[in-house]
């Protein structure tokens, strides 16, 4: 049986689904409700895959990916590689709502966002921090990177670009841990 | 990730998504999550979808915009849901990811690829049917 109003999300994240659903009930808009629901995983840093503080980078820095769409006005916002603020969906409803694009990114996306009135703070935890230390103790394994040298299966960078492309038989590391 | 949905008693449809996506990624990557028609796509004209998993390669094939064409031509959330898997499927036969589907009516579907690690695939609803968000599952 079909309801309306109805807030779905992925994963068991059962708090950011309250979060959206009560700003239905109070009256708030579809995008205040998807806001909320997905800042809410944010704040909670849900299951390491939204959030500061999860998935850092090569160099040990974490970044954040979001988005926000109005299905009646076809408005988009979105931010990628975002640095320094925590709250990656609440900067993509300000690129929406005050600008005319629809996507920025990295460091000038978070200079935006300053401009707009997000707080810049580290990113970074000690649970990052530690992910990061594992990796390189682990010679950077897993890695994103083929056709180079030295081997990325066996070695940290920093790395250079084969003369010859293999074949691409790269195997793919997104998992429950780890995926977007 | 989450990727969530929202469609109120009047019929207009939002979504969005948030991530700190892959581990150990190479500066400056970008996955599919802020994507529009990868990450999530709505249009109160059809519904929404929204997908989680491997970035780097669901991007390639939009699968919440193709969800939503496929609901607004009338296929129903979980048909429109598995369509957009099988067609990664098709190419990346053991990628990672899920997805999820509403459409105006308020059925709501999911679907996603069985790999190791992935055999069933976990998500929210909250409607009137319950006062508390329910957990469902699909099997992939």
């Amino acid at each position: 049986r079909a309801s309306l109003p109805l807030v779905i999300n992925t994963w068991p994240f059962k708090d950011a689904t309250a979060a959206a659903w009560d700003a239905l009930q109070s009256g708030g808009s579809v995008l205040d409700a998807v806001e909320k629901g997905c800042a809410r995983c944010e704040t909670e840093q849900c299951d390491g895959s939204v959030g500061y503080g999860g998935s850092p980078d090569e160099t040990g820095e974490t970044t954040l990916d979001a988005m926000i769409m109005n299905g009646d006005t076809m408005e988009v916002g979105a931010v990628g590689d975002l640095k320094r603020i925590k709250n990656a969906v609440g900067v993509a409803r300000a690129v929406m709502e005050y600008t005319s694009h629809t996507m920025l990114v990295g460091e000038s996306a978070s200079l935006f966002a300053e401009n707009m009135g997000f707080i810049a703070e580290d990113l970074t935890t000690n649970k990052s921090m530690n992910i990061f230390s594992q990796w390189l103790k682990g010679n950077c394994q897993p890695n994103y990177r083929k056709n180079v040298f030295p081997d990325p299966s066996q070695y940290c960078g920093p790395y250079k670009p084969r003369a010859t492309l293999q074949p691409n038989k790269m195997r793919r590391h997104a998992n429950t841990h780890s995926h977007d | 990730t989450i990727g969530m949905l929202a469609i109120d008693q009047d019929g207009h449809v939002a979504a969005g998504t948030s991530t700190n996506g892959l581990t150990h990624k190479v500066p400056g990557r970008v996955g599919d999550s802020p994507i529009v028609g990868a990450g999530a796509y709505a249009d109160s004209e059809a519904g929404a979808a929204a997908a989680t998993g491997d970035g780097d390669v669901m991007m390639r094939f939009l699968p919440s915009y193709l969800a939503v064409e496929l609901m607004r031509a009338g296929a129903d959330p979980s048909t429109a849901c598995k369509t957009a898997i099988s067609r990664i499927k098709r190419h990346y036969s053991e990628f990672f990811g899920a997805i999820i589907c509403a459409n105006t009516t308020g059925h709501y579907g999911a679907a996603c690829n069985k790999v190791p690690g992935l055999s069933q695939f976990r998500f929210m609803v909250a409607n009137t049917e319950s006062d508390a968000p329910l957990l469902k599952s699909v099997d992939c």
